[in-house]
C-alpha cells in the first residue's frame, strides 16, 4: 500500500527544546542550595513515518510509525528523550542536615522517535 | 503568572529526592568545602559527569551517592578544674545518623571541628584536644559522661585547617545499634600551672572558642540499588 506523504513541516519534527527549571518557580529555593536552578529540555515534536529513520528512532517507533501510516487510528510514534545526563543537588533536610546528592536522567541531551 | 505543582505531584517528587516533606530550614547551613567544590565543578564543565561512574566521588577517593554533613546536636557541659590542667571546654557532641536510610553503605563518616580563627594552632601545646566515646546513653543529663574508648587525634591538611577524625567504624556501630549513640565527648584542656594574668588571657580564650566551636559529621553513603558494582567498568 502506498504510504501518505508527512504533512509535518520541519520545525514540528522531533527534537529537543530548552527548558530551564528554576527553582524559585517552584518555590523551592527555599531549601535547594544549588544550583538555583538547570537546563533540563524536553523533547516535543512529530515523529512521521518517512522520517523515522533519521530522528534517531527506535526500531519500535519505525514499526509504530508504519503501523500509523496504514491504520490511522493507531497512534504516531512518540518524541522522547534519547539521551539523558545526570546534575547533583545540594540541599537541606527537616534535620538540617545538608545533603548532596547526584539524580541519574535529570537533563535531556537527545530526543528521538 | 505562573501555577504551584499540586501537592501529590510534588511529594511524589520529594519522595524521589529521598524526602518526606518540603524542607523548610530556618537558615541554610554552612556548607563544606568539599560540597561546594563538588557543585562549582559539575557548574563549571555541566557534560563532565555524563561519561563519569555517579557513584564514585573522585574528590573524596571512595564509592558513594550521596554525601550528607549532619549538623551537631549535642550540648556544652560544665568544665571542671583539675590538679595540674583545667578544662577549657567540654561539650557532648552528638549527630543524628537516622536520615541514613536501611539499604545505604556507609564509605565515609568524618568528624569536622572547626575552632574558629587563631585559637588552637596560636596556642601550640598549651591546649590539647581530647575525643572520646560515649559508652551509654543513660549518662545523657547534666552531669559529666564517663569518656569510653579515646581517639588519637587525627589532623589532615584541610583547606580551612579544620581538625578531622576518621568515625567510620563508630559510625558503622551506630548505624547498626542506633542504641549505642550516645554521641562523643569533647574536651579542650590547658595544661600546667598558670599566673592570674594568663589565666585570665586563657579564660578569654576558651569563651572564644566555646562560641566559635561548630562540629558536624560528613557521611557518604552508597546505595547499591542505585549503583551497582558494575556500573564503572561498563562506562
Amino acid at each position: 500500500a502506498a504510504i501518505p506523504v508527512p504533512k509535518a513541516s520541519c520545525k514540528n519534527l522531533c527534537h529537543r527544546h530548552q527548558l530551564f527549571i528554576n527553582f524559585r518557580d517552584l518555590g523551592w529555593h527555599k531549601w535547594i542550595i544549588a544550583p538555583k536552578g538547570f537546563m533540563a529540555n524536553y523533547c516535543h515534536g512529530e515523529c512521521p513515518f518517512s522520517l523515522t529513520t533519521s530522528l534517531n528512532s527506535s526500531n519500535y517507533a519505525f514499526m509504530q510509525a508504519l503501523m500509523n501510516a496504514v491504520d490511522p487510528e493507531i497512534p504516531q510514534a512518540v518524541c522522547v528523550p534519547t539521551k539523558l545526563s545526570p546534575i547533583s543537588m545540594l540541599y537541606q533536610d527537616n534535620d538540617d542536615n545538608v545533603i548532596l546528592r547526584h539524580y541519574e536522567d535529570m537533563v535531556v541531551d537527545e530526543c528521538g522517535c | 503568572a505562573l501555577g504551584q505543582p499540586s501537592q501529590c505531584q510534588e511529594h511524589v517528587f520529594l519522595q524521589f529526592l529521598g524526602l518526606d516533606k518540603v524542607p523548610s530550614p530556618p537558615k541554610f547551613q554552612p556548607v563544606p568545602y568539599i560540597l561546594r567544590k563538588i557543585i562549582q565543578d559539575q557548574a563549571a564543565a555541566p557534560s563532565a559527569g555524563v561519561s563519569e561512574d555517579l557513584c564514585y566521588l573522585k574528590e573524596l577517593g571512595v564509592r558513594g551517592n550521596v554525601l550528607r554533613l549532619l549538623p551537631d546536636q549535642g550540648f556544652f557541659l560544665n568544665s571542671k578544674k583539675h590538679s595540674q590542667t583545667s578544662s577549657c571546654l567540654q561539650k557532648l557532641l552528638y549527630f543524628n545518623l537516622s536520615a541514613v536510610k536501611e539499604k545505604d553503605q556507609l564509605t565515609i563518616a568524618q568528624l569536622g571541628l572547626d575552632l574558629g580563627p587563631s585559637t588552637y594552632y596560636d596556642l601550640g601545646p598549651e591546649l590539647e584536644l581530647a575525643l572520646s566515646l560515649v559508652q551509654k546513653a543513660s549518662v545523657w543529663g547534666k552531669s559529666i559522661p564517663k569518656p569510653g574508648k579515646l581517639f588519637a587525634l587525627q589532623s589532615v591538611p584541610w583547606p580551612q585547617g579544620a581538625l578531622r577524625f576518621n568515625l567510620l567504624d563508630v559510625a558503622k556501630d551506630w548505624y547498626i545499634n542506633p542504641q549505642k549513640n550516645a554521641g562523643l565527648f569533647l574536651e579542650i584542656l590547658v595544661k600546667g600551672d598558670r599566673d592570674v594574668e594568663v589565666n585570665f588571657q586563657l579564660e578569654d580564650t576558651c569563651a572564644k572558642l566555646r562560641r566559635s566551636l561548630h562540629a558536624s559529621l560528613l557521611v557518604v553513603t552508597l546505595n547499591p540499588e542505585q549503583c551497582h558494582p558494575s556500573s564503572r567498568k561498563r562506562r
